[in-house]
């Protein structure tokens, strides 16, 4: 654990708490893909297996294997399982009908089938734990695009839309520090998947972060996309 | 044997 990491994971952390702190004080979920929060509960969803794992050497008293790592990274998971599914239920509960779902046009299947296929043929080993695992890790390097798509076709986002999306895109950034201090520092340490997955993630952010910071510098509110 | 803590990264 470095601070990359730790900065990194709170960062992701910020980014649910400004989405639905956004949504509960505004009453309105309006500029934010459904799709891509839907992703984002999909991504979790098939990378945190390894709870029930965990789950079950707890109930067994089996505590031999788990370590602080364990009990942190086990904490997040849930968190972050907790809060994305929280999201998808405000989205389609009393914030329906503020849903932007007309102009929320991204086809989902032209990430899904990609990134199932890349799964099935790029990954580590081929159990079914693990080949979900590394969907997650494609899927969510492009859950973002229906979002990004939204944001092209509404021209502007604002002052807490943009803060979630740097928060998103920022932890992923982080990661990518993390990973090259691990390399440097841990002689075994490499993950080529994550990597590539990661630095794709962040270059789909590249655009955002450039107008994000040049409208924080400018001191407005609202984000305002070139049209 | 144990390989949960393989991804080690959330």
């Amino acid at each position: 654990m470095n601070i990359f990491r730790i900065s990194a994971d709170l960062l992701h952390l910020a980014s649910f708490f400004i989405l639905i702190f956004k949504m509960k004080a505004t009453k309105s979920c309006k500029g934010i893909s459904f799709k891509t929060q839907l992703m984002y509960t999909l991504v979790f969803t098939c990378r945190y297996l390894d709870l029930f794992h965990v789950l079950g050497m707890m109930i067994t008293f089996n505590f031999a294997h788990i370590t602080g790592l364990t009990l942190y990274n086990t904490f997040m998971k849930i968190l972050f399982l907790a809060a994305s599914y929280y999201i998808v239920y405000l989205m389609r509960t009393e914030l329906k009908s503020t849903s932007d779902d007309a102009r929320d046009t991204f086809v989902l299947w032209h990430i899904l089938a990609p990134c199932a296929v890349l799964a099935l043929i790029f990954n580590a080993q081929f159990t079914i734990l693990e080949i979900l695992w590394t969907f997650s890790i494609y899927l969510e390097a492009v859950a973002v695009m229906p979002q990004l798509m939204l944001l092209i076709e509404t021209g502007e986002a604002d002052s807490l839309s943009s803060h979630y999306m740097f928060a998103v895109g920022g932890y992923r950034a982080l990661y990518l520090v993390n990973w090259v201090y691990r390399y440097a520092t841990e002689p075994y340490y490499s993950n080529w998947i994550a990597w590539i997955a990661g630095f794709v993630q962040t270059a789909l952010f590249g655009d955002f972060f450039y107008y994000y910071f040049v409208k924080i510098m400018s001191g407005d509110a609202a984000l305002k996309l070139p049209t | 044997d144990e390989d949960f803590d393989d991804h080690d990264e959330l």
